[in-house]
């Protein structure tokens, strides 16, 4: 999966990590190599947990990311 | 708040559930104790009673579990994930697990308060989805807010009243 600029500072362990939280909770297909469709849903994260929708993975987000939290998703498939 | 899709719902006046299995964590009665409390905490906002039953099957059926149980959804150890529920419906609908791995309290030290997530978790087993208000008991992350007078927040009164109306309806 091609990086974004912004994602440089960002482990390739993190961006996994990121992948399987957005599949889980927000029904991130992690097969697409479409960058949009991450972008869309971590913006889609961002916004449940009213965080700016930026799109892009920076440390706010990883923070919630880490959280200890329920296993039902945030979104209705 | 949000509800379910199709805001699944009990539709009897009276729930029934059972505690399955428990955590070493806690004593059986502690337990006992905070999933009873937990459910009246929801009960004396909406009119349904809870009744709980030791054997066969409860609407809600209550455990702990570690790794792989029994449903698509397998614990991951210790964090991240700590529990989760179904909405309300057949078989596995309405059913709320715990992850064995965690370590449980009462609130008397350190660890994941039972209470706290059995309040939630109870929440999606009556069919509230996560709510996106930090206040909210159905906030999706576990904080490390005041516990001493833990209760249902206005947001969750909302949900829960909305899909069942309120108590003193009746």
């Amino acid at each position: 999966l091609p990086l974004p600029e912004e994602a440089k500072s960002v482990s390739e362990l993190q961006w996994d990590q990121a992948q399987h939280y957005l599949k889980r909770f927000y029904f991130h297909d992690t097969k697409t190599k479409d960058i949009n469709s991450l972008v869309i849903k971590l913006k889609e994260m961002q916004k449940f947990f009213g965080l700016p929708m930026t799109g892009e993975l920076n440390p706010h987000t990883i923070e919630i990311m880490k959280k200890p939290r329920c296993g039902v998703p945030d979104v209705a498939e | 708040y949000s509800l379910f899709p199709s805001s699944p719902k009990w539709t009897s006046r009276v729930i029934t559930y059972r505690i399955v299995s428990y955590t070493s964590d806690l004593p059986h009665f502690v337990v006992d104790q905070i999933v009873a409390k937990a459910l009246s905490m929801w009960s004396e906002q909406i009119p349904l009673d809870f009744k709980r039953v030791r054997f066969g099957t409860a609407n809600i059926m209550i455990g702990f579990a570690r790794g792989a149980h029994g449903d698509q959804y397998p614990f991951d150890g210790p964090g991240n994930t700590l529990a989760h529920a179904f909405a309300p419906g057949p078989g596995l609908g309405g059913d709320a697990h715990f992850d064995k791995d965690e370590y449980w309290t009462d609130g008397s030290s350190l660890g994941i308060n039972f209470l706290v997530a059995a309040t939630h978790e109870l929440g999606h087993s009556l069919g509230l989805a996560h709510s996106s208000d930090p206040e909210a008991v159905m906030y999706p992350t576990y904080g490390n807010g005041d516990l001493l007078d833990f209760s249902l927040a206005e947001d969750d009164i909302k949900g829960i009243q909305r899909l069942y109306g309120k108590r003193n309806d009746l």
